[in-house]
């Protein structure tokens, strides 16, 4: 089922809401206590997020990738197991790739989905598949180089919440 | 054996 807040509006939908000029944190945080708290949250919402994440709306996209990167860090070991699956990462490639959504997906969008699939890298060496998919991804050339991770990434997980403005 | 059955059928698709 849908994760719905009090205002009966879809919660995923409120955090990655384009028409919000900045990304709202406490919607984020909200949603990933729901996450935490619907039993089915962790199986269900990397589709939510997925189908999000291949919006052709820029802004859209950009929200929804922020939101699985928190919720990797936030919703525990059943959502992160999710996410860890080709099944999973198959929706990522394919934003990536020209063979399916790659040829209409804008370079900002693609840039944050290698940053945060190279950041998994790094922070979960223990996830073959995740290294697997990103080393195929480089050997196509659909990666051409590993990411600067900006500074806040340096840390690893899990993150702290940024305070919102 | 549902979740081996799953693993088996976890593939990355073809770029």
């Amino acid at each position: 089922g849908r994760l719905k807040g009090k205002s009966g509006r879809g919660l995923g939908d409120k955090a990655t809401d384009p028409s919000m000029s900045e990304q709202d944190w406490s919607a984020i945080q909200n949603f990933c206590d729901q996450v935490n708290t619907d039993p089915n949250g962790p199986t269900h919402t990397p589709w939510l997020l997925a189908h999000k994440i291949q919006s052709p709306q820029e802004k859209e996209a950009l929200y929804a990738l922020t939101v699985l990167e928190m919720c990797v860090n936030h919703c525990g070991e059943k959502f992160h197991s999710e996410v860890a699956k080709f099944r999973f990462l198959n929706e990522l490639i394919k934003v990536l790739s020209p063979k399916y959504l790659g040829s209409w997906t804008t370079e900002k969008v693609k840039g944050r989905i290698i940053e945060i699939l190279y950041s998994w890298t790094v922070w979960f060496p223990e996830d073959i598949k995740i290294r697997d998919a990103y080393q195929m991804l480089k050997k196509q050339g659909i990666i051409k180089q590993d990411p600067k991770l900006p500074v806040d990434k340096i840390l690893p997980p899990p993150s702290p919440w940024p305070k919102s403005s | 054996l549902g979740e081996e059955s799953e693993e088996r059928d976890d593939h990355l698709l073809p770029m």
